[in-house]
């Protein structure tokens, strides 16, 4: 799975998911990339969230959606990020990873797997890691 | 701090043969979406761009490089949002499209619907003059390595994919 969140210079927020889904999927099989508010969500009031990961797991508990909600409380997008992995986690024994944006353009890049490779643009700076913990910048 | 624009190119196991081009196509795809900003374009023009300059890159799981259902076969699905009007487009196990990000922004733009699916988003993409392409190029060595080796009886392909607990 692949994704994108973005806020450009007039505020206006979007984003995009793209996957080839499960390994050895059934037929037929959908997951949660299609699913507004699981695979994705963006709104210009609160933010937006690409997600990646388990995707049955995603739909049970829209993992998009939840994420803006914490934000909706106050919660900044790393914190809300963590939140709604920590509950995928607690709740159906999942993992993921999430990009996340806020109107003001604070960004997150956070995953409870071991690895999500990541990659943000901001101020003339490439922010890049795959591992956790792992934070590298170069000027663009 | 505007503009703005972050990608991700899947969590879960990534060997280490793999990390490499996994981190340059990542870097690509941002400096892509940011330079779309920078030019004055939408967030939804560089999440687009950004989403289909991976699904181009067959070290992901999108577009070309997907992963394969249990017949050998690519079945793709794709979302796009824009949170000015919440106005949303979307593409489910669709066939033989090269960048369904692309198909799902013309679903949003183009239909009063949220989501087409399979044979109904096939026939969508040939009234919008997208190309289909030969499965084939869709498909690696690596997902077909994959594919195989999920096949036996003991197999796990959610952790061969996502890996152990983080």
């Amino acid at each position: 799975t692949v994704g994108a969140v973005a806020v450009d210079a007039e505020g206006n927020i979007a984003c995009a998911t793209s996957t080839g889904g499960m390994l050895n999927k059934m037929e037929g099989r959908v997951g949660d990339t299609p699913c507004i508010g699981s695979g994705g969500y963006a709104d210009n009031e609160v933010g937006a969230v690409s997600t990646t990961g388990h995707g049955e797991a995603i739909m049970k508990v829209t993992l998009a959606r939840l994420i803006l909600f914490h934000m909706e409380q106050g919660k900044s997008a790393e914190e809300a990020s963590d939140l709604g992995l920590a509950y995928m986690k607690s709740r159906v024994n999942s993992l993921g990873g999430v990009v996340t944006v806020d109107p003001r353009g604070c960004w997150a890049a956070r995953f409870s797997s071991r690895q999500m490779s990541w990659a943000a643009a901001q101020r003339d700076t490439l922010h890049h890691g795959l591992r956790s913990g792992e934070h590298f910048t170069q000027s663009i | 701090m505007l503009p703005v624009v972050v990608v991700h190119g899947g969590a879960g196991h990534i060997p280490k043969e793999r990390a490499e081009r996994s981190t340059s196509g990542v870097c690509s795809a941002a400096r892509a979406g940011y330079a779309i900003l920078r030019g004055g374009g939408s967030s939804m023009d560089a999440v687009v761009e950004a989403v289909a300059l991976m699904e181009d890159n067959p070290a992901f799981n999108a577009g070309c490089g997907s992963v394969l259902n249990i017949k050998g076969e690519v079945e793709m699905d794709a979302i796009v949002m824009e949170g000015k009007t919440l106005a949303s487009g979307a593409v489910s196990a669709v066939r033989n499209i090269a960048n369904p990000v692309r198909l799902a922004r013309l679903v949003m733009d183009k239909t009063s619907h949220a989501c087409l699916t399979a044979e109904g988003a096939n026939l969508f993409a040939r009234q919008m003059g997208i190309p289909e392409v030969p499965m084939e190029s869709l498909i690696t060595d690596y997902s077909r390595m994959r594919w195989k080796k999920n096949l036996e009886p003991n197999a796990n392909p959610v952790e061969c994919q996502m890996g152990k607990t983080g």
